[in-house]
């Protein structure tokens, strides 16, 4: 038996919003330690984790480890008919092939529940080493976003380099180029509204727009997004979800031939 | 030219 209840039913709706699009369809975890996911993009360029820890939900029954297959293009039309202030409870039985999704209004007069069948999907979990970063990037996520789109506007793929000065993001198309500079900034009067640079060391890399667009989906999840960098390997862009866990997306990098 | 690469050749199966 599984039941979980996430009063803050909005997050959900967000989480979905921002994967739907890069994975078609993927297997839902669930154990003892909260809600995961880890899924590729068709193409095995992009991977995304998406961890709800146990703890964040007000009530979360777990029997026994599942996992559920899902259509995320389907869930997410499903939870589009949760308002942004429903409580969200997921519901499913030891076996059975359907889950079900359980909306209740702040003020408890409007109930609705919407089944949907799972699906068998045999994904397979990659092991994820814990890198050392050559370069961490904490911004606001809507600034991100914003560097994203424009670029997009120029050129397909993006170089991003960080120094001791800051980092750039570097775009070159047929109409011509484009560079965006972001300093270290932390003489802010909101924390999330700084942009901070650990740089242990200079790196640089080239990666395909589309997927970072994709990831700034997730934008709505979190003020700061996090921008894990190291030669060679994929980038992490990581949007905490409210004290209750994460969404991260890996990208690999474009490499000289 | 710039190649882009797989996320299979950094993360192995578990």
């Amino acid at each position: 038996m599984l039941e979980l209840r996430l009063v803050q039913g909005s997050l959900l709706k967000k989480v979905l919003e921002s994967i739907k699009d890069l994975v078609n369809d993927a297997n839902f975890d669930c154990s003892a330690t909260g809600f995961s996911l880890q899924a590729m993009d068709s193409s095995h360029v992009a991977l995304v984790a998406l961890l709800l820890r146990s703890e964040g939900f007000e009530h979360y029954r777990c029997d026994r480890n599942i996992s559920m297959g899902m259509n995320l293009g389907n869930m997410a039309k499903m939870l589009k008919c949760a308002g942004n202030d429903d409580i969200i409870t997921l519901k499913a039985d030891d076996g059975s092939d359907t889950v079900t999704f359980m909306f209740e209004s702040p003020t408890q007069d409007k109930i609705a529940d919407f089944e949907m069948r799972l699906m068998d999907i045999d994904s397979e979990h990659l092991g994820i080493p814990e890198a050392e970063y050559h370069a961490i990037l904490i911004m606001p996520s809507a600034e991100f976003a914003r560097i994203c789109k424009d670029l997009s506007s120029i050129g397909d793929t993006v170089v991003i380099s960080v120094t001791k000065e800051g980092v750039k993001f570097s775009t070159r198309g047929d109409i011509g180029t484009a560079n965006v500079v972001c300093r270290q900034n932390t003489t802010v009067d909101k924390p999330e509204e700084a942009t901070v640079i650990e740089m242990p060391e200079p790196v640089s890399l080239t990666f395909a727009l589309r997927y970072l667009n994709s990831f700034t989906k997730a934008t709505p999840l979190s003020n700061t997004v996090t921008i894990s960098l190291s030669s060679e390997i994929p980038v992490v862009v990581e949007y905490k979800i409210a004290e209750m866990g994460y969404i991260r997306f890996y990208l690999a990098p474009k490499i000289e031939e | 030219v710039n190649q882009q690469s797989q996320i299979t050749s950094f993360f192995s199966k578990a």
